[in-house]
C-alpha cells in the first residue's frame, strides 16, 4: 500500500542516516523518491555527503566511498526489517583498514540476529568470524572445502 | 531461523557430495581464485529460488551440473539441500536438475512448485533474495544502478 | 619516453599546487579511502586529452576544479602540467580550466589545440589513452565488454 | 589497414596466449574475430580456459580469473605495441597473493621499457615498487601527498 511504502522509506531514510554517520564518523546522507509527485511509481535516489566534504554528484565519490555508502543503505534496510541471514561475496574488497573496521564492527553489532556467510579475502574479516572454512582445488574445476581453525 | 547445513552435490565444482555445517555468528569462506567461494553463494541463491537465479552465472542446467574437467567426465545431476531451523522445528529445501533439464523442488521432503519454496520462505521472512545476498561485484555498481531498481529493494523490506 | 613530473592546482582534490616526481621503474600511490589516488589517475587523464576524457568522473568543469570543502571556499581555476622526457628532449603539457568553462592547452608553452597535443603524444608512440590507463572499476567489467570496444584497444595498438 | 590489423591480431593472439599461460602456469586462451567474414567491421571475441578446466562461457569464470585474464590481454597488447608508460588504479584487487605475485612479476619483467604507475591496497604491490606515495586528507576534500620510503 501507499502509505506503508511511504512509511517505510521514511524509516529506512532515519536508519540510512544513523548508520552513514557510523560508517563515515559523520556526514549526512539520505534515500528519497526521485519523483515524489508520484510516490507509487518514483524510483529512490541516494544522496551521501562524506563528513566536512560537500554534497556531490555520487560519481565523484571515491571507490571505497561508494561501497561503504552501498553497504550503509543495505545494513539501513536491515535495521528497518531484520533479515534471519545474508550472504556477501568480497563486499570489502574496496575498503581501507579503518573502514574495513567500521564496517565490521557493524556487521559484529547485528549478527545476533542475522547470520552471516562473507566471502573474503581480507584477514581482518577473517579474524572477526566466529566459523572459517577454507577452499582449494587439488584437482582443476573440484573444490575441496576445509573447516578452519581461527589461531 | 537459521542455517544449518548446505549440502551440494553435482553442482558446479562441487563433484563430490559436499556438506557444509553452518552456525550462529559469522561463518567467512576463504580461499584462492576459482576454488569455489562464489559457486557456494550460487548454490544458496539457486536452492532460494527467488528473482536472482536469473543473475545466477549461467543458470542453464549445462552450465549449473558439473561438466568435469580434463580428465573427468560431467556428471548428470546437480543438487542442493538446505537445512534451516525456526524455533526448535526443522525445514529442508532441496532442488535437483537432470541434465535433460527436468528438475523438481522439495519442501520437508514433498515435491513442490518454485511457487510454494517462495510462499514459504516469504512467510519465514525471507523476501525474495533482492537483498539478502550481495555477489560479488555488485556492490560497487549499486549506487548507480536505476532509482527503480533501488525502489525495488525497498519494496521487498517494506 | 618517461614522465618526470606531474604539476597538479587547483584539479579535484588538490586545491595546494602538488608536484609529483616521477621516475623510471614502478611508482605505487597508496592511501585511504577517498583521499585522493584516482585523482591523479584522473589529472593524467585529463591532460592526456584523449577519448577517455569522457569517461572522467565529473569530467566538466565544476567538477574538476577544486570546489571546497564546509570551511573553505572553492577555486576558480584548475591546472595540470606534465612534464615528459624523450633522448634528453623535455616537453610540457598543459591544460587549464576556468570556472566559466573556458579552457586552454599548452605545448611546451604556447597554446595548442587538443588535436595538437594528440598528435603530439600519438608522433610519441602514446596512443589514445585507450590502453594504457586502467582505471579504478573497468578491469572488472573488461571481458564482458562489447566486441566493437575490444576491437578498438587492438586498433589503437596496430 | 586490412592487412595490417590481421596481422597485429595474429600477433596479439600468440602474446595473448603466451602471457595466459605465464599467468595460470598454463591453460589455453585466444582473442579473435567474432565475424571472420567481415574482418573491417569485425568485433573481438576472447575465450579462456584456466589448466586443466573446460573451455566454457567466459562468465563462468571466476572474479580473480576474469581480472587476470583481463591482464593477461592487456599485457598482450603491451607486447604486441611497447608502451612508454602504463598508469593502473587498484586492478589487483580481486587477486589472490599467487596470482598477485604472478601478475607483479610480469609488471617487474617489462618495467625497463615501460614506467608503471599502479594505485593499489596492496601490501605486496607495495613491495615491488621503485617508489612510493602515499595520500592523505588531514582536511576534507584537500589531498596531501607524502613521498614514502620503502623499509
Ligand atoms: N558447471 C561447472 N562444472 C565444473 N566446474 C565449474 C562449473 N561451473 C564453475 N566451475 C568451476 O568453478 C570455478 C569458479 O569458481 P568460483 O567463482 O566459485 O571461484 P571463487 O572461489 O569465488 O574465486 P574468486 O576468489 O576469484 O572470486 C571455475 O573456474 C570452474 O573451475
Ligand atoms: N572537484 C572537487 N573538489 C574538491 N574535492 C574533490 C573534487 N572532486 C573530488 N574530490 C574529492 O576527492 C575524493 C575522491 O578521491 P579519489 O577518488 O581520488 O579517492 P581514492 O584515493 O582513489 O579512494 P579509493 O581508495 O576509495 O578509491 C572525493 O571524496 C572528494 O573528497
Ligand atoms: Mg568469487
Ligand atoms: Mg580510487
Amino acid at each position: 500500500s501507499k502509505d506503508q511504502f511511504l512509511k517505510a522509506l521514511d524509516e529506512v531514510n532515519k536508519h540510512f542516516q544513523e548508520v552513514f554517520s557510523l560508517l563515515f564518523q559523520g556526514g549526512k546522507a539520505d534515500v528519497k523518491l526521485t519523483d515524489p509527485q508520484n510516490p507509487l511509481e518514483s524510483g529512490l535516489e541516494i544522496t551521501a555527503q562524506p563528513p566536512g566534504k560537500k554534497v556531490q554528484n555520487l560519481s565523484l565519490l571515491s571507490g571505497g566511498e561508494k561501497c561503504l555508502t552501498s553497504l550503509a543503505f543495505f545494513f539501513a534496510l536491515f535495521r528497518y526489517r531484520p533479515i534471519p541471514f545474508c550472504i556477501l561475496d568480497e563486499v570489502d574488497a574496496a575498503l581501507d583498514e579503518t573502514n574495513l573496521t567500521r564496517f565490521l564492527n557493524l556487521m559484529k553489532q547485528i549478527k545476533n540476529q542475522t547470520q552471516f556467510i562473507i566471502i573474503t579475502h581480507n584477514f581482518k574479516t577473517m579474524e572477526v568470524s566466529d566459523y572459517l572454512y577454507g577452499t582449494t582445488m587439488p584437482e582443476p574445476n573440484i573444490t575441496q572445502l576445509y573447516s578452519m581453525k581461527l589461531s | 531461523m537459521i542455517i544449518k547445513k548446505l549440502d551440494i552435490h553435482g553442482f558446479k565444482s562441487f563433484s563430490e557430495k559436499t556438506r557444509i555445517l553452518f552456525h550462529p555468528g559469522i561463518t567467512a569462506i576463504v580461499g584462492p581464485n576459482g576454488t569455489g567461494k562464489s559457486n557456494i553463494v550460487d548454490a544458496f541463491i539457486w536452492i532460494l529460488g527467488g528473482k536472482k537465479i536469473k543473475s545466477l552465472r549461467g543458470e542453464r542446467s549445462e552450465n549449473v551440473i558439473f561438466n568435469g574437467n580434463t580428465h573427468r567426465t560431467p556428471l548428470s545431476m546437480a543438487d542442493v539441500a538446505l537445512y534451516l531451523e525456526d524455533n526448535d522445528e526443522e525445514f529442508t529445501l532441496n532442488h535437483r536438475v537432470y541434465r535433460s533439464g527436468e528438475g523438481e523442488y522439495r519442501l520437508n521432503g514433498k515435491a513442490v512448485r518454485l511457487k510454494d519454496i517462495q510462499e514459504f520462505l516469504w512467510k519465514k521472512g525471507v523476501g525474495e533474495k533482492e537483498y539478502f545476498v550481495i555477489e560479488q561485484g555488485s556492490i560497487e555498481g549499486f549506487l548507480s544502478s536505476k532509482p527503480v531498481e533501488k525502489r525495488a529493494l525497498l519494496e521487498d523490506a517494506a
